[in-house]
C-alpha cells in the first residue's frame, strides 16, 4: 500500500452529498455511500456523520466533465472519479456520465468505487497489490466484496485499530492465553447466537469465539470478516431461524447467511425485510416457546412471526418487563441448546425459564457474572 | 533517439495517460509546448506503469499494456513524481 503523507487529526468526520447523480435514486446513492464509509469506519476509530447542509470533512459530488476542480471527467468509461487527499480537503467526486449501479454486474458499481475514493478522502494511495481496493482499476461488481488485507493494513497505518479493540494482539497471527483477555477484562457482547449445526458463537467488536460448553474454544477470537465474508464488525444482534439461514443486524441493515456463506445481495434495510421491527435493536433470538423471533430495543419487545400478516401483531411494542426479571437495554439474548433463554447485558447474563415465564431464583443468584460463567474465565 | 508523440496514436494516448497519471510530467500533454521525449523516458515511464500495474515489464507498448491503460479507473494520481499532486479543492 501506498500512503500520501497526509491524514485527518479528528476521528469524527462529517460528509454531505451535495450533488446527486441524475440515474439512481438518492435513498439508494445515500445507502452506498453510507456503506463506502462504513467499511473504513468498522476496521478505525473514525466514524462518518452524514449531514444535509453547512460545512462538512468530505462533500460528494456527481459531475460532468469540467466541474471546477482542473481535473475533467471524460465521459463513460476512463476516469470514473476522483477525491482529494486530506491535506486537499478530502472531496470525492464521481462522474455523472457513468452508469452508476446498485448490486448489480450492469453498469459501474457505485459503492465499490466510493469506497476507493474515501480511502483517498481518509489519505491513501493508490496500491500495486492488485487484489487491493485501493488499486486504482476498477474490477467490475464483487458481490462478496470485502477489503483485501493490505487495504486494512494502510488505513490503519493511519487510524490505527477501533477503539475497543486497540492495542490487542492480532488473534488469527497471534494464538495464545491473550486471546481470551477481551472477553474475559470485559464480558460485554454484542449478541450471541446458535448456528444452524448448534454452535454457539459470541460477537463482540471484530472478533468472534466459539463456545464450547463450559468455556471458549481454542483458536479464537477470530475476525468476523474473515469467516463470515461481507459482514462488518459491531453486530447488533443475531439469530438462526428454523430455515436454518443466520440473520445479522447491524444499525439499519441486516444480512443473511446459509452458514458463513451470504445467500446474494445484502446488507438489505430492516424496514425492508423484518417490517414493524426498528432499527439499531438491542438483542434477538428466536424463543424455544414457540419458534417466533422477538426482538428487543430499549424497554420494548416486539414478537415477529414471518408466517403472520402483518408479521409483527398491532399490539406490539410491549414492554420488557412482561419478562419477569429481563432488565431493559439489553445486548444479546440466546435461546441455548438446553432449553433455557439468555438474556446478556454488560457483562452479566440472566437465566430465563420458559416454564415459570420468569429470569430463575438460583445460588447464585442471577445476574451472574457471563465471564466466569460462559467463557470460561 | 526521440520519441514524438504525434506519429502514432496510440502512442500519443499513452503518453497523454502516463503523464495524467504521474508518470510522465504534465507538460508532455500541452499541445502548445511541443516537447519532445527521449525514448528512453517513455521506455522507463511504461515500465514503471507496468510494474505497478502487476503486467509484465517489457517497456514496450504491447497489447496487455494497451488494454490495461483502456480499463476504467480512478482519476488519482498511481505517482506523484512530477510536481505535487495539489488540485486545488474548492
Amino acid at each position: 500500500y501506498a500512503l500520501q503523507g497526509t491524514r485527518w487529526r479528528v476521528k469524527n468526520l462529517t460528509y454531505k452529498i451535495s450533488k446527486y447523480p441524475r440515474n439512481l435514486p438518492k435513498a439508494d446513492v445515500d445507502m452506498e455511500i453510507s456503506k463506502a464509509f462504513n467499511i473504513w469506519s468498522g476496521i478505525t476509530p473514525l466514524t462518518f456523520t452524514k449531514k444535509k447542509s453547512g460545512p462538512v470533512h468530505i462533500e460528494v459530488r456527481f459531475e460532468n466533465g469540467e466541474h471546477g476542480d482542473g481535473d475533467p471527467f471524460d465521459g463513460p468509461g476512463g476516469t470514473l472519479a476522483h477525491a482529494f487527499f486530506p491535506v486537499y480537503g478530502g472531496d470525492a467526486h464521481f462522474d455523472d456520465a457513468e452508469r452508476w449501479t446498485v448490486n448489480s454486474y450492469r453498469g459501474t458499481n457505485l459503492f465499490q468505487v466510493a469506497a476507493h475514493e474515501f480511502g483517498h478522502s481518509l489519505g491513501l494511495s493508490h496500491s500495486d497489490v492488485r487484489a487491493a481496493l485501493m488499486a486504482p482499476f476498477y474490477r467490475g461488481y464483487d458481490p462478496t466484496f470485502e477489503l483485501n488485507d493490505d487495504d486494512v493494513d494502510a488505513i490503519q497505518a493511519l487510524y490505527g485499530l477501533p477503539k475497543k479493540t486497540n492495542n490487542k494482539p492480532t488473534p488469527t497471527e497471534a494464538p495464545g492465553e491473550e486471546e481470551d483477555a477481551e472477553l474475559c477484562n470485559d464480558a460485554t457482547v454484542d449478541t450471541l447466537f446458535n448456528s444452524a449445526e448448534g454452535v454457539t458463537y459470541a460477537f463482540k467488536g471484530l472478533h468472534y469465539w466459539k463456545l464450547t460448553e463450559d468455556s471458549i474454544a481454542s483458536g479464537y477470537p477470530r475476525l468476523i470478516s474473515k469467516s463470515w465474508p461481507g459482514l462488518p464488525g459491531n453486530i447488533d444482534a443475531a439469530f438462526t431461524y428454523k430455515n436454518g439461514r443466520t440473520y445479522f443486524f447491524k444499525g439499519t441493515q441486516y444480512w443473511r447467511y446459509t452458514g458463513k456463506k451470504m445467500d446474494g445481495d445484502y446488507p438489505k434495510q430492516i424496514s425492508e425485510g423484518f417490517t414493524g421491527i426498528p432499527n439499531n435493536i438491542n438483542a434477538a433470538m428466536v424463543w424455544g416457546g414457540n419458534g417466533k423471533i422477538y426482538f428487543y430495543k430499549g424497554s420494548k419487545f416486539w414478537r415477529y412471526d414471518p408466517t403472520s400478516k402483518p408479521p409483527v401483531k398491532n399490539s406490539y411494542p410491549k414492554d420488557i418487563s412482561n419478562w419477569e426479571g429481563v432488565p431493559n437495554d439489553l445486548d444479546a439474548a440466546l435461546h441455548y441448546t438446553n432449553g433455557y433463554t439468555y438474556f446478556f447485558k454488560k457483562g452479566s447474563y440472566y437465566r430465563f425459564n420458559d416454564r415459570t415465564f420468569s429470569v430463575d431464583v438460583a445460588d447464585p443468584p442471577f445476574p451472574r457474572p457471563a465471564g466466569y460463567w460462559w467463557f470460561g474465565c | 533517439a526521440s520519441f514524438v508523440p504525434t506519429l502514432q496514436d496510440e502512442s500519443v494516448k499513452a503518453v497523454m495517460y502516463l503523464a495524467q497519471f504521474g508518470y510522465l510530467p504534465a507538460q508532455m500533454t500541452n499541445p502548445n509546448s511541443g516537447h519532445l521525449m527521449s525514448q528512453d523516458a517513455m521506455t522507463d515511464a511504461i515500465k514503471e506503469f507496468q510494474a505497478f500495474a502487476g503486467l509484465n515489464i517489457t517497456g514496450n507498448l504491447d497489447k496487455e499494456t494497451v488494454e490495461t491503460m483502456k480499463l476504467p479507473r480512478c482519476g488519482v494520481k498511481d505517482k506523484v513524481g512530477f510536481g505535487i499532486d495539489a488540485r486545488s479543492k474548492r
